[in-house]
């Protein structure tokens, strides 16, 4: 799901 | 959120204003490479795609997600602005010739292959992530060819090369402190990307303790 891999970087 | 990631983050964004500030005390953009500042603009600009459809007051993270996101997009946009149309003239037009389809066209492949989900958004993410890790390739190249650059340039690639290691140290924190954080493409191409910083680490300090510009052999 998006939280799985949810991009909190940038 | 750790120290690693938010010291990595603020030296990204002091690495823009150092460049921004070569090119305005200087009035020119000699020795830096607008195919790096192009490549980087297009890697904030597929990155950042989730802008369009992310509530950036859902959490605190987000909020200072998306104006650094914002931030990034605006601050590239603007250097390729002043190195295209402002200082166009002193741009060193003769030596910034790395080829950059031998970059982007592998990122796209790499991005392409070897992602984290099969969906536009997460295929164009990993394309932005690959992307990233070569970059400044064209810098590193055209520092290469001229062989000696103002200070503020050379501080300029030395910060965003902090930027990398500390962004490095910031996933070994996350690794050993967050449960199921197996971010691997991150960990591929930021270690690589960092590694290609190393070489110009090694002359960079040689020279700044030597108290000279930055110098090639």
């Amino acid at each position: 799901n998006q939280q799985q891999h949810g991009h909190d970087e940038l | 959120m750790n120290l690693f990631r938010l010291g990595g983050d603020l030296l990204h964004v002091f690495s823009i204003f150092v460049l921004t500030l070569k090119i305005k005390t200087s009035k020119n953009v000699a020795g830096i490479s607008l195919r790096t500042q192009q490549l980087y603009l297009l890697v904030f600009c597929t990155r950042y795609l989730d802008l369009l459809f992310t509530n950036p007051f859902r959490s605190g993270l987000t909020m200072y997600n998306t104006v650094f996101k914002i931030l990034f997009i605006a601050s590239s946009a603007y250097i390729v602005y002043l190195m295209r149309k402002k200082y166009k003239q002193t741009y060193s037009v003769k030596d910034d010739t790395f080829r950059v389809e031998f970059l982007i066209v592998p990122a796209c492949l790499a991005g392409t292959l070897f992602h984290y989900r099969n969906t536009f958004f997460e295929i164009v993410w990993a394309f932005s992530i690959y992307m990233e890790s070569v970059a400044i390739i064209p810098q590193l190249y055209l520092l290469q060819k001229t062989g000696e650059v103002e200070n503020l340039t050379s501080h300029y690639i030395a910060c965003l090369g902090g930027y990398r290691a500390l962004y490095l140290l910031n996933w070994v924190w996350r690794f050993f402190t967050e449960p199921r954080y197996r971010h691997w493409i991150e960990w591929i191409a930021g270690t690589i990307q960092t590694a290609l910083y190393a070489d110009f680490f090694y002359y960079y300090f040689l020279n700044k303790t030597k108290g000279q510009k930055l110098k090639l052999p």
